[in-house]
C-alpha cells in the first residue's frame, strides 16, 4: 500500500546541510504492522510526515495505493490526510482550549459526521480515558494527552495508522493496553506504522526497519510476540 | 533538603473532584537522587510543579531548606526558581521563535550573567547538540528538543535538579548518556528528582517513590547500579 522510493529531505541552516533523510526507500503491504526505530535525530518524524502527507520530500518518489501522491490535487490530499491516515503526532498537536471529546470528534465534524460525540466518547474510552471527556487539554496528564491524540488519530476509522513514537509518556501498563489496542485495529486489516524508541513497543511488530543519519540501514523481520 | 508534609491537591471539573494528591509526604536529603514513579495520571507531575515552587498545595505544608514555602514572597520565589532549582518540564516549554542556544541562555540573561552564550554551548555541547545550536525549535526532532530543555535546567547551576520523564523522547543510547550527565551532576552534590516511566531509569536512582491516584504507595531503596 506503501511504496516510496529514494526520498530526500533536505535542510539548509545559515551554510551547513542537513540531509534529514538520503535515498530512503520503504515499501509496507496492505495490513502490516511496521515498527520504525533509530537513534533521536536520524529522520524518523521526517519520514512519517512525508508518508502520511504533510511534508514533500526534496527528490524521490511516493506511491500510496499506487498513487503518485506529488501529482495529487490539494483537495484529494487533504481527503486522503482526513479519511485515508490517522496521525498520532509526537508532540500531539491537540487544541488547547477544547476538551478531550472536542479535540476527538474534531475530524468527525470535518465529513459532518452525525454520531461524532458517540464515535469520540468510544474512543477515548477505548484508551482509558472515559472519565476525563471533559477536561481541557491543560487539566490533563502528559499520558493523558498523548492517549487523547491516539483517540483522535483512530475516530475517522483510517486504513493506515501513522503513530509517531506513541507510548513515550505512559507507563509500561498503559503502553501495553495501547499495543492491544494497535493489535486489534491490525487484525481488523488497518496497515499500521509506529515510530518507537522503546524495543518491547518494536518486538510487538512484525516487521521493523531502522534509520541512523536519514539512511535505511537495516530492516528486521520479528516472530511475533 | 526537601520536607513536604500531607501534601493535598484537588480540582473540580464540572461536578466531580479529581484527588491529584491526597496525604502526600515526601523527604529528600541534599545530594540524593530520587525517582519518583507511578501509572499515568497518578499525580507525579503534579507532585513536582509544587516541589519546583511553580504550584502551591490546597493543604499540607512544603519546607524547602527549612523555608516555609508557603510564607515566602513572590521576589523570594522567583529567585529560587530561577537559581536553586533547574526544572525539565514533561513537555519541555520552550520558546517557539528562538534557537537552542536562546532558549538555554535565557535563565543566565535573567541575570544579567557575564558568558551566558559560552555557559549555554557547553550545556548544549554536554547533551550532544554541539551541532544544533542555531536550529530554532520547529527544526529539532522531539528528543532533540527534550534535550535542550535539559540543558536549559542545568545552566543556572542549580543545587536541585527536577526533571520530569526526561528521556521520554530518547533512544537507549542518547538515554544513557542523560543519566551519566545526571549522576556526574548528582556527584556534584545536587539534589535530583527525576519522573520516569522508565525502570532502568529508576534502577539509577537510589531511592524510588512509587505513587497512585494521588498517593504514595511505595517506598523503595535500590542498590546502585
Ligand atoms: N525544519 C528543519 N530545519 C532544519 N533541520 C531540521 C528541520 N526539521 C528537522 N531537522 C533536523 O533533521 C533531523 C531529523 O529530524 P527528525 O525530527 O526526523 O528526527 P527523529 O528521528 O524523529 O528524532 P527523535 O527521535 O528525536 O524524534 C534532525 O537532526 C533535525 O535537527
Ligand atoms: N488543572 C487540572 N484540572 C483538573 N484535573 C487535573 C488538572 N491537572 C491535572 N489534573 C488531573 O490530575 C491527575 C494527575 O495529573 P498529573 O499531571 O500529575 O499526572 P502524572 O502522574 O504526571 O501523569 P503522566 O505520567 O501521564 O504525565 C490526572 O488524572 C489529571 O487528569
Ligand atoms: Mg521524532
Ligand atoms: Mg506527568
Amino acid at each position: 500500500v506503501i511504496q516510496a522510493y529514494g526520498l530526500e529531505k533536505r535542510y539548509s541552516i545559515g551554510d551547513s546541510e542537513v540531509r534529514a533523510l538520503d535515498a530512503v526507500s520503504v515499501q509496507v503491504r496492505r495490513g502490516e504492522m511496521l515498527a520504525i526505530t533509530g537513534p533521536s535525530g536520524s529522520g524518523k518524524s521526517t519520514l512519517m510526515n512525508i508518508l502520511g502527507c504533510l511534508d514533500s520530500p526534496d527528490a524521490g518518489t511516493y506511491l500510496l495505493d499506487g498513487d503518485d501522491v506529488a501529482k495529487l490535487s490539494g483537495d484529494r490530499l487533504a481527503a486522503i490526510r482526513n479519511r485515508k491516515i490517522g496521525f498520532v503526532f509526537q508532540n500531539f498537536n491537540l487544541l488547547p482550549r477544547l476538551s478531550a471529546l472536542e479535540n476527538v470528534e474534531l475530524p468527525l465534524l470535518y465529513s459532518a459526521h452525525r454520531d461524532a460525540k458517540t464515535v469520540a466518547r468510544k474512543a477515548l474510552e477505548s484508551v482509558g480515558l472515559g472519565n476525563r471527556l471533559h477536561h481541557e487539554t491543560n487539566q490533563l496528564s502528559g499520558g493523558q494527552l498523548q492517549r487523547v491524540a491516539i483517540a483522535r488519530a483512530m475516530v475517522t476509522n483510517p486504513a493506515i495508522i501513522l503513530a509517531d513514537e506513541p507510548t513515550g509518556n505512559l507507563d509500561s501498563h498503559a503502553g501495553g493496553e495501547i499495543m492491544e489496542l494497535f493489535h486489534s485495529l491490525n487484525a481488523q486489516g488497518r496497515t499500521i506504522i509506529i515510530v518507537t524508541h522503546d524495543p518491547s513497543v518494536a518486538r510487538h511488530c512484525r516487521g521493523e526497519v531502522r534509520i541512523s543519519d536519514g539512511k535505511i540501514v537495516a530492516t528486521v523481520r520479528h516472530n511475533p510476540v
